[in-house]
């Protein structure tokens, strides 16, 4: 619980707009503390285009907050109208015009109500396959860094964020073009095989920041008169029937997956190769592997939760009495 | 009263004993414990 | 053929301020369209073709009122006159719901309802057309998000007794004979008619509901019960639930040596396990807020 954290300071802001300490320094933003607010607004509109049996659609919205030196605070968070038949299929979401009036009528319009706040960042959602940068997330965020920085790029995946029992959520800021960077490999993503080019060509492009969360002494209260509803509702859930679509899907990509591994390995035994180039092979096909393994884990250990909340909750409540 | 609740609530279990539903759980139960063999 | 036309159609005038609408459509049918000597542009021929139709649905006649309003189908198009076009969609509706397609019919009116909706008047009517025709329409998922359209816009409920039959429908509940007797005075005489059955159109309709309100209701019920609580006998409420099961209008099934009805709940025994978890939670809290409360 934060309090002061939202204490409004227009002058520091100021200041700290007028001295672009980021224009200096690619990576200078660490970290994003996140309000509870503003998480759960984003989680709640990302998840509304979830429906069972319905393909999940992308969703996109705006965030407010302020600068506090490496971190980026968000306070706020606000949903962006995205006309329907929108293309949402791919791994991007497309703000129509109408959007981007929103997006302008709505800044001017909240310093109106004394919402002091400006506009740090964008979110959209990647319902099923992960929290990263597209080819085309990650042009958009470099426009925004370019002419709207300091800007932040959240992705949530609302679909993940019920089969891990926690919000999947991931912020991005991406290097300026042509900027070498030499980062570590980032931690091992599932992403799904129709995805994966997409995640593999860019992943350099951009680096994730530390995200923390905070909430006031109100939130703390609100939250905690929904303490009944929310311990009723997980002891009364079952994320192997909600989440079904979701491992199918999981399960169809690891099986893609070990047909394309399975296939690179056949190739490679038959045409004629000489040592070397077998050695690069063998680690290039560990690594397919691998990446499978994890993938399948990832998926079996979910569902082992599932099942283990099942037979839990059968204990409790179906024991015969004593 | 507070007894009648408690009472009542004794009767509301166990929650669910039914065929169908030790069917349904067991389905549930196989198919996952099949995910996860063929996972490893 | 000028003359000739343009007698008719100051008789079919004399006639229709006498509201003989029969004698004012024959008049107009005498008159030649398709003759090779006179061009006459397609609006004149739909305006034309639409009178016709209105005359004889004025005249309760729907089947000669269809047979106009589909020589009207090749000459509509996006570029007519407004009015015209609404008098031609209006016409569509009424035919429809003459014939008893209800579902259509309401969609129809609907729409006419927002297209009209500047005339507060007519638009209102239209929506009036629309949510009877919706509470006589066939009870299933697709009747359900009409019910939900009609439910949101906000200007149904100034229906009165109309809108509460529709609230109650939108919400599944089981509707009263006199919430039911109360629709009367908005029906139409073809809405009375007796069916094959014996049933009105209206009472066919409620008790379709009523019964699709009693498997959201009901795991499980017998004949008897389910009788009494239509209010129709035994055999009937079988025949009824038989026939919406085999439409797929109603998920369940028949047990007919036990005279049972299993209504089979979508939702799954998965889920319903959840829901008596929850509830039996949602006890354990009220319990401790109880002890609390007595001994904090």
């Amino acid at each position: 619980v934060d309090d002061d954290i939202y204490k409004h300071d227009p002058i520091t802001q100021q200041q700290i707009l007028t001295a672009r300490p980021w224009k200096s320094d690619n990576k200078h933003f660490k970290d994003v503390r996140m309000s509870a607010l503003a998480l759960l607004k984003i989680q709640m509109h990302a998840g509304s285009e979830v429906k069972p049996g319905m393909v999940p659609l992308e969703v996109m919205g705006m965030l407010q907050g302020k600068l506090d030196g490496n971190t980026i605070i968000v306070t706020d968070s606000f949903a962006l109208p995205i006309p329907a038949g929108t293309d949402r299929g791919a791994a991007h979401v497309n703000p129509g015009q109408e959007a981007f009036e929103y997006m302008v009528q709505y800044t001017e319009l909240i310093k109106d109500v004394g919402k002091a706040e400006n506009v740090v960042g964008w979110y959209h959602s990647h319902p099923g396959y992960g929290c990263w940068l597209s080819g085309i997330d990650v042009s958009t965020q470099r426009t925004q860094q370019q002419f709207s920085d300091p800007f932040l790029a959240v992705v949530v995946d609302p679909v993940r964020s019920i089969g891990a029992g926690k919000v999947e959520i991931g912020a991005f800021r991406t290097f300026p073009e042509g900027y070498a960077n030499n980062a570590t490999a980032s931690e091992w993503q599932s992403v799904p095989s129709d995805r994966i080019e997409d995640f593999g060509v860019h992943a350099n492009c951009y680096y994730q920041l530390e995200m923390s969360f905070y909430k006031s002494s109100l939130d703390a209260k609100l939250l905690d008169l929904q303490w009944r509803k929310y311990w009723v509702n997980t002891l009364a859930a079952s994320p192997l029937t909600n989440n079904r679509d979701y491992i199918t899907s999981q399960i169809s990509d690891v099986a893609e997956k070990m047909e394309k591994a399975e296939g690179e390995m056949g190739h490679g035994r038959y045409a004629g190769m000489n040592l070397v180039q077998a050695d690069k092979r063998k680690k290039e096909e560990d690594s397919q592997l691998s990446k499978v393994t994890r993938d399948t884990n990832k998926v079996t250990i979910e569902v082992l939760h599932g099942l283990s909340r099942q037979v839990l909750k059968a204990a409790l409540f179906n024991a015969p009495a004593p | 009263a507070l007894l009648r609740m408690i009472l009542s609530l004794c009767h509301k279990l166990p929650a669910m004993d039914s065929e169908k539903f030790n069917l349904s759980y067991q389905n549930e139960y196989h198919d996952t414990l099949l995910i996860s063999y063929l996972g490893t | 053929q000028e003359e000739s036309t343009a007698i008719r159609e100051k008789l079919a005038d004399l006639y229709q301020e006498e509201e003989n609408w029969k004698q004012c459509a024959m008049t107009l049918i005498g008159i030649p369209l398709d003759s090779g000597s006179r061009a006459l542009n397609e609006e004149y021929k739909l305006g034309h073709y639409v009178r016709i139709a209105q005359l004889f649905l004025e005249d309760d006649d729907h089947i000669q009122a269809e047979t106009y309003i589909n020589k009207c189908l090749p000459l509509v198009h996006s570029g007519i006159d407004p009015v015209l076009n609404l008098k031609y969609k209006a016409c569509f509706a009424r035919i429809q719901d003459c014939q008893r397609k209800f579902f259509e019919a309401a969609t129809r009116y609907y729409e006419l309802s927002q297209l009209v909706a500047d005339d507060e008047q007519t638009a209102e009517l239209a929506l009036q057309s629309a949510t009877v025709c919706t509470i006589l329409s066939p009870a299933g998922p697709k009747r359900s998000r009409l019910l939900a359209t009609l439910h949101k816009d906000e200007r149904t409920n100034k229906l009165g007794p109309l809108y509460n039959v529709l609230e109650k429908m939108h919400m599944d509940r089981i509707l009263r004979p006199e919430e039911v007797n109360q629709l009367r005075e908005y029906l139409k005489p073809h809405h009375e008619a007796i069916l094959a059955d014996g049933q009105t159109v209206l009472e066919r309709a409620v008790t379709q509901h009523n019964l699709l309100a009693a498997s959201n209701l009901y795991y499980n019920i017998t004949f008897g019960e389910l009788g009494a609580l239509l209010g129709i006998s035994a055999e009937k409420a079988e025949q009824i639930a038989s026939r919406m099961i085999a439409e797929e209008r109603m998920q369940g099934s028949i047990d007919q040596i036990e005279s049972l009805i299993q209504f089979q709940n979508v939702s799954g025994v998965m889920t319903q396990w959840d829901e008596q978890i929850s509830s039996a939670c949602s006890f354990v809290s009220r319990i401790c807020d109880e002890v609390i409360k007595k001994h904090p």
